[in-house]
């Protein structure tokens, strides 16, 4: 699946 | 979604519900500094620019939209409100904030994951919000006492930093390729800031005596 991100952070 | 995110994302929403409350009620803005403010309102106006085009949950966009709304209103508070815009002490607040943005920005094209428009501005949030908080320290320094609202507000801010980093030190170990160095270096710096006022916060707690910081 694509990478991790943090953009699901605040 | 973590325990050590979700507090952090409450210690944070308390931190900017405890300034505007404060604001609101006394009408006084007092000891806190605009630049800072100001600061904070271009990190959640970067930060935020996909609120529109990228949806990840309810809470997500509820809490973007919650930080945009009480940031810009704290900052409109200081500048426009007849009553406030009187208790804010300009000649006091002087740090030139805008010298912190210029080297956040060449930082982010410089350093950033990926090379677009969204990623660079997102990256210069993360870098500015690390130094954010500087012009309000160096104001406390200046004022050399702190009304126990600012303190606390510093105190969550700092609080809501240090559950950050429990939460990326979470995901590492239970998330595969959950690496982000720039999320972790800018957000360690950050706390790290913090350190030396929660030292002298904790210490006036325990002596139980008015927060004086060093000159």
């Amino acid at each position: 699946g694509e990478e991790s991100s943090t953009k699901d952070e605040l | 979604m973590n325990i050590f995110r979700l507090a952090g994302d409450m210690t944070h929403l308390a931190s900017v519900l405890v300034l505007l409350l404060k604001i609101h009620t006394i009408k006084s803005c007092a000891g806190v500094s605009l630049k800072t403010q100001e600061l904070y309102a271009i990190v959640f106006a970067t930060r935020y620019l996909d609120i529109l085009t990228s949806f990840v949950s309810i809470y997500n966009t509820l809490m973007k939209l919650i930080f945009l709304g009480s940031s810009f209103s704290i900052v409109w508070y200081m500048k426009y409100h007849k009553t406030v815009r009187r208790t804010y002490d300009r000649d006091q607040d002087t740090f030139r904030h805008w010298f912190l943005m210029l080297p956040c920005l060449l930082l982010a094209l410089l350093i950033h994951e990926k090379f677009t428009f969204f990623e660079v501005l997102w990256t210069f949030s993360l870098y500015l919000e690390a130094v954010a908080i500087l012009p309000q320290l160096v104001l406390l320094q200046r004022t050399r006492n702190i009304d126990n609202l600012t303190g606390q507000y510093i105190f969550l801010l700092g609080g809501y930093r240090g559950f950050y980093i429990l939460n990326w030190i979470y995901r590492y170990f239970t998330e595969p390729h959950y690496v982000h160095w720039i999320t972790w270096i800018a957000g360690l710096v950050q706390t790290l800031l913090y350190a030396d006022f929660f030292y002298y916060y904790f210490l006036s707690w325990k002596n139980n005596k008015k927060l004086q910081l060093p000159a």
